[in-house]
């Protein structure tokens, strides 16, 4: 069943592609399985204009007022906020780990550079997220081809100047396919 | 074709002047 694209409403502006947020959270001491993953994940919506976004975000709890282990996603409509995803699994991920205080300024300023299309990379850019851990937080962009060394460099640089982070910052590109070794490898039976 | 492009300062002009109904 193919669901309906959001379209800009009258007068707004459109934005280069449409997005859709999502919300995840786990559950204490359950296993992060794909299918755990998966089932914890939650569609809040899509959209297509900046005024759509503007609409959503402006009712999201902030990042920085989050409790526990959770995530925000914001990803380009259709493509699921999974490494599984066809658009995801030959990408990779910028990963900046962040001190308590600055997940709310950082996430508001990485996503308006994402929809306002800052990042100059073509159709890379898959999403972003932000994650809430107990000691610092993390966000992330996620793009689709991880060994195009042009373009993940590009992202760097747009993120360095568009997040004005602390300049002992230190950020690190993931591969997906790295991310799933390491994850299988902390699992009991691997 | 062409991309829209968006910088900070106008996303967030959007957000304090709404489209009127």
């Amino acid at each position: 069943s193919k669901k309906k694209m959001v379209v800009p409403g009258a007068g707004e502006h459109p934005l280069q592609y449409n997005y859709t947020f999502w919300y995840s959270r786990r559950t204490p001491g359950r296993p992060a399985s794909t299918q755990s993953y998966e089932q914890n994940i939650k569609q809040i919506g899509s959209f297509a204009s900046v005024e759509q976004f503007w609409r959503f975000y402006s009712h999201m709890i902030r990042p920085g007022d989050l409790t526990g282990h959770s995530d925000f996603h914001l990803f380009k409509e259709g493509i699921k906020p999974m490494w599984e995803d066809d658009a995801n699994k030959m990408g990779g991920k910028w990963i900046i780990r962040l001190r308590k205080g600055l997940a709310s300024r950082c996430w508001e300023n990485l996503i308006l550079a994402m929809l306002g299309e800052q990042f100059m990379v073509g159709e890379e850019i898959c999403g972003a997220v932000v994650s809430v851990r107990f000691q610092e937080d993390i966000i992330s962009i996620w793009n689709k081809t991880a060994s195009d060394q042009a373009t993940t460099a590009r992202i760097r640089d747009t993120l360095r100047r568009v997040l004005n982070l602390p300049p002992n910052t230190i950020m690190e590109y993931k591969t997906h396919t790295d991310s799933i070794k390491y994850s299988l490898g902390r699992l009991p039976w691997a | 074709g062409t991309r829209i492009i968006y910088d900070r300062k106008f996303l967030l002009e959007c957000r304090r002047s709404p489209v009127a109904k």
